[in-house]
């Protein structure tokens, strides 16, 4: 529940 | 960030300010859909939360803020401030159509159950099948003005280019968002109908892209 990915892109 | 993901973006950038600038200088949003355009308000908006949870870099934060901003000033122009040239009837493509499936999958198929990355997922399977409206707006009427042909041909050339720059960081960085190149490919294949009709008609010919 608590992950946060990072998505890089637009 | 590689050429293609750049060009990429700019091509997006592009095609969202001459759709903005068109209704903005006829003062009418005739013969565009307005639901696409809601549908890519919500598209950014679901994506980009992340402004407030992660940064990646002055460039991804300020780009995020154009096309939110611009995404949102489209929407107020083509239904409040120039809502009396808006072609309501032609826009009748059932959006509950696509936001239903497209929830119901971002629930099923995503990379983690949390609240920002379902909505992150929502996003990119809704961009998918966004400009549907508006391409089924165009098929209805049997035409479109060169330059809303224009818009659909720069954010064509912006799906394109993205396929290229997952092509490039898989080889360069074995980068493979599994999601996102799926629905990229769907909505690439979209626009290859559309490009077909761009190139042999309105490049060719003159003013208004009319359908055989």
């Amino acid at each position: 529940w608590r992950r946060i990915l990072k998505h890089d892109e637009l | 960030m590689n050429i293609f993901r750049l060009l990429g973006d700019m091509c997006h950038l592009v095609a969202i300010i001459i759709l903005f600038l068109k209704i903005w200088r006829s003062k009418s949003c005739a013969g565009i859909s307005g639901k696409s355009q809601v549908l890519f308000a919500l598209v950014f908006t679901t994506r980009y939360l992340d402004l407030f949870t992660s940064f990646i870099s002055v460039y991804n934060t300020v780009m995020k803020v154009v096309f939110l901003v611009l995404a949102y000033a489209t929407v107020y122009l083509i239904y409040l401030r120039f809502r009396s040239t808006y072609n309501s009837e032609s826009d009748s493509f059932r959006v509950e159509f696509l936001l239903v499936p497209v929830a119901g999958l971002s629930f099923l198929e995503n990379y983690a159950f949390a609240p920002l990355e379902i909505l992150w997922t929502f996003s990119i399977y809704l961009e998918s099948v966004a400009i549907l409206p508006q391409l089924f707006m165009i098929t209805k009427t049997g035409e479109a003005e060169s330059i809303t042909t224009h818009y659909l041909f720069f954010l064509g050339l912006y799906r394109a280019l993205y396929l290229a720059n997952w092509v490039w960081r898989y080889h360069t960085e074995g980068f493979f968002d599994q999601i996102a190149v799926v629905s990229g490919v769907v909505q690439t294949i979209f626009y290859c109908d559309f490009f077909y009709l761009y190139f042999t008609k309105v490049l060719r010919g003159s003013g208004k892209m009319t359908l055989p």
